[in-house]
C-alpha cells in the first residue's frame, strides 16, 4: 500500500463530505484538529482503529474500491436539485 | 443506515437502461432487474422496464468527466454513484465503465468487480438510502463482494421500509437455496437471489421449446410495454398540455395584480407630486422652468413590459420594468455597474441610475448581434476587456470595440460542445479567480491558458445555498460576490463558502435603488 500523502488525503476527505467540499475551492485552511476530527469520523465510518492519523489501516481504507457517494448528508451532494441548504451536517437516523 | 433527502412520493418505479447498445447490454438488464427485486422484495416497492428517458431511474455507465460535476476516475477507486430520488437525474445511477465487471453475480472478484453487488447499493441511493456504516450493510460505502442469501441485512431492511413500508403478504416459509460451495476466504460468498427458483435437469428438446415460448412471451411482454409506454406519453402530453395552461393562467394573474399595484403606486406618486406643488406654490413665488421636456409616460402594457408612448417617434421595443424584473447578466465595467435585461441595460454609477435607461445594449457595443435577444452573461477579464456570453458563442471587446477574430465558440474556452449557453460569470473576490456557471455546473478558467481548468465541471452545490441555473453572479466594488435568480439575490459569504443569507433579498431595492413598496416588509424588520 503507498503511503498517502496529506493531499491524497485531504482530496479524500471532502470528495466523500468528511469536509467540506467548498474547500476545493476557498482553499481555506484548516485547523489541525478539523483535519484530525475528519480522519477520526471517516477512521469510524469504515471501522477501523481511530487514531486520528494517517496510519496504515487509513492509508489501505482509502485505496479500497468504493462508491462514489459522500458519506455524509453535506452540501446537497448527488441531490438531484440542489435547494438552499446551511451546508451543514444532515442528521443522521439512528437505529 | 441513514434516510438521505427527499423519497419517491409513490412506489410504482420505472428504471431504463440507456446504453442499450453496450456489449453486456442483456446481462446488465437481467443484474439490474434481479438488484431490484432484492429492493422490492423488502418493501412496498414495484419496478417495471420501460424504453424511455423519462424513467425514474436511469441507469447509465459513463468515464472519467460525464457531465454531472461528478467525474469518474478511471480503473479502481469510485466504482459508481446515484442520484438520490427527484426529478431530472433524480434516482440516476452511473456506472464507471472503466471498471473491469463482472456481470456474472459471482463470488469470483479475480473475474472483476461484482455487478450485481455495486447495483444493489448504488439502487439503494436511487431509492433514499445514504450510507451505512454497518459493515454487514449493503449500503456500507466500500465495496465488498458479500451475499444477501436470499435475506437483505437487516440495516438495509430496516431502513427501506422505514421509507416505503414492508410488503403486506407474507412470503412463503424461506427455503434456503442449497448452499453453494463457499470459498475459503472469508467474504468472498455471492449474492444469491432466487429461493423458490426450481433446481431441475431439462432435456434438450424440452430447454427448445421453452426459449421458443420464452422469447415469445419476452416478445409479447415487449410490445404490451410499448403499448403501455405510448398510452403513457400520450398521457404526459395531456398533463404538460394543462400544465403548461395552468402556469399561462397564473402568469397573466400575476401580470394585472402587477400593474395594477403599479397604478395605484403612480396614483399615490402623482398624489404626493401634486400636495408638494401645492405646498411649494403656496410658500414661494413661481419660477417657471427654464425647459419643459415632455417625461415620456410609460405604464406597463398588458405582458409587464413598459412601453415607452413617444407622440412624436413610432414605438420601440418595449422595456423591462426597472423595479419589477430579474437579470440576464450584470458586472462592473469600468467601476460602474451595468445590469442587462433583454436587449436592454442599466447603467448605475456614484450617483446612481443614469436617467434615459434602460437602453439598447447595442447602442453601447454595436458589434453586438443585430436580433440581440438577451446577453447570458458579462464579466470585466483581467486584462479589462468586456467579455458577452451569448448562446454559444463569446464576444471580447476592447471597450466598445469588438477584438479581432470574434465572436468564437463556447467550445474554444474548453466548454463541452453540448453546452448551449452560459448562465454567469465572474472573478471571484476570494482569490481572483474567474467561474463560468451553467445549470448545475461551474468550471473555473485559467487566463494564462485562457482554458477552463482540466479538473472541472464541478457541482453547482459547492456554493452552498444558492441552487442551480442562477440567472447571473458578479463582485461587487465592496469585494463581496453576489448571485442571481428571479427577483431576488444572494449576498455569498466567502469565509464560510456559503450564502450569507440563506433567504435572497429583493435585487430591485439594493441595485436599482427602488423605493419599498407600501405592502413590502424590509427584511430587517422581518
Amino acid at each position: 500500500t503507498k503511503p498517502a500523502s496529506q493531499d491524497d488525503m485531504y482530496n479524500y476527505l471532502m470528495q466523500f463530505d468528511y469536509l467540506p467540499k467548498s474547500n476545493l475551492e476557498s482553499g481555506n485552511l484548516l485547523s489541525d484538529e478539523k483535519l484530525t476530527e475528519a480522519i477520526e469520523s471517516l477512521q469510524a465510518f469504515g471501522n477501523i482503529p481511530v487514531t486520528g492519523k494517517i496510519d496504515a489501516a487509513t492509508a489501505r481504507l482509502i485505496q479500497k474500491p468504493r462508491c462514489g457517494v459522500g458519506d455524509h448528508r453535506s452540501a446537497n451532494s448527488f441531490s438531484p436539485d440542489n435547494l438552499y441548504h446551511d451546508g451543514g451536517y444532515g442528521v443522521r437516523v439512528r437505529r | 443506515y441513514v434516510l438521505q433527502g427527499p423519497k419517491w412520493s409513490r412506489t410504482d418505479l420505472t428504471w431504463s437502461v440507456v446504453n442499450r447498445t453496450m456489449p453486456d447490454a442483456e446481462k446488465v438488464r437481467k443484474m439490474v432487474a434481479r438488484a431490484l427485486s432484492v429492493w422490492e422484495n423488502n418493501s412496498k416497492l414495484t419496478f417495471r422496464e420501460v424504453y424511455s428517458d423519462q424513467a425514474d431511474i436511469q441507469i447509465v455507465f459513463a468515464r472519467l468527466q460525464h457531465g454531472d460535476g461528478y467525474k469518474f476516475d478511471g480503473p479502481g477507486q469510485v466504482l459508481a454513484h446515484a442520484f438520490y430520488p427527484g426529478e431530472g437525474r433524480g434516482g440516476d445511477a452511473h456506472f464507471d465503465a472503466d471498471e473491469t465487471w463482472d456481470f456474472d453475480g459471482v463470488a469470483d472478484d479475480s473475474r472483476g468487480t461484482n455487478f450485481l453487488n455495486v447495483a444493489l447499493h448504488e439502487l439503494g441511493h436511487s431509492l433514499g438510502l445514504g450510507h451505512s456504516s454497518d459493515t454487514n450493510a449493503i449500503m456500507f460505502p466500500w465495496y465488498q463482494n458479500n451475499e444477501v442469501d436470499g435475506k437483505l441485512p437487516d440495516d438495509d431492511r430496516h431502513g427501506i421500509q422505514e421509507l416505503y413500508g414492508s410488503k403486506e403478504k407474507t412470503w412463503g416459509p424461506y427455503r434456503p437455496r442449497p448452499t453453494t460451495t463457499t470459498t475459503t476466504t472469508t467474504t468472498m460468498r455471492t449474492l444469491s437471489y432466487y429461493p423458490d427458483k426450481p433446481v431441475y435437469r431439462p432435456n434438450k428438446e424440452r430447454e427448445r421449446a421453452r426459449d421458443r415460448q420464452e422469447q415469445e412471451r419476452r416478445r409479447q411482454e415487449q410490445e404490451r410495454q410499448e403499448q403501455e409506454d405510448r398510452r403513457r406519453e400520450r398521457e404526459w402530453e395531456r398533463e404538460r398540455e394543462r400544465q403548461r395552461q395552468d402556469r399561462d393562467q397564473k402568469e397573466r394573474e400575476r401580470q394585472e395584480r402587477e400593474r395594477q399595484e403599479w397604478e395605484r403606486q403612480e396614483r399615490v406618486r402623482i398624489e404626493w407630486e401634486r400636495a408638494n406643488r401645492e405646498r411649494y406654490t403656496s410658500q414661494k413665488p413661481v419660477t417657471r422652468p427654464t425647459t419643459t421636456t415632455r417625461r415620456p409616460t410609460s405604464r406597463p402594457n398588458q405582458n409587464g413590459w413598459h412601453q415607452q408612448t413617444h407622440h412624436h417617434k413610432k414605438p420601440r421595443k418595449p422595456k423591462p420594468d426597472t423595479c419589477m424584473t430579474s437579470y440576464d447578466a450584470i458586472s462592473m465595467i469600468r467601476g460602474e455597474l451595468f445590469i442587462f435585461r433583454g436587449p436592454f441595460l442599466w447603467r448605475i454609477g456614484a450617483s446612481g441610475l443614469y436617467p434615459g435607461y434602460p437602453t439598447e445594449t447595442r447602442r453601447h457595443w454595436s458589434a453586438l448581434p443585430e436580433n440581440l435577444t438577451k446577453v447570458d452573461a458579462v464579466y470585466e477579464n483581467k486584462r479589462r476587456q468586456i467579455v458577452f456570453f451569448i448562446g454559444r458563442e463569446y464576444y471580447v471587446f476592447n471597450s466598445v470595440n469588438l477584438a479581432p477574430g470574434y465572436p468564437k465558440p463556447l467550445t474554444d474556452l474548453g466548454l463541452p460542445s453540448t453546452l448551449s449557453h452560459i448562465d454567469a460569470s465572474f472573478v471571484w473576490g476570494h482569490n481572483n479567480n474567474t467561474f463560468f456557471t451553467s445549470g448545475t455546473l461551474y468550471w473555473r478558467f485559467n487566463d494564462s491558458t485562457g482554458q477552463v481548468e482540466p479538473s472541472y465541471p464541478r457541482d453547482m452545490s459547492i456554493w452552498s445555498g444558492v441552487g442551480y441555473n442562477i440567472d447571473t453572479a458578479f463582485q461587487y466594488v465592496d469585494g463581496k460576490t453576489y448571485f442571481f435568480k428571479n427577483l431576488g439575490y444572494w449576498e455569498f459569504s466567502d469565509d464560510h463558502m456559503k450564502v450569507a443569507h440563506p433567504r435572497p433579498k429583493l435585487s430591485s431595492r439594493k441595485w436599482m435603488q427602488c423605493a419599498r413598496s407600501a405592502n413590502e416588509v424590509d427584511d430587517e424588520q422581518r
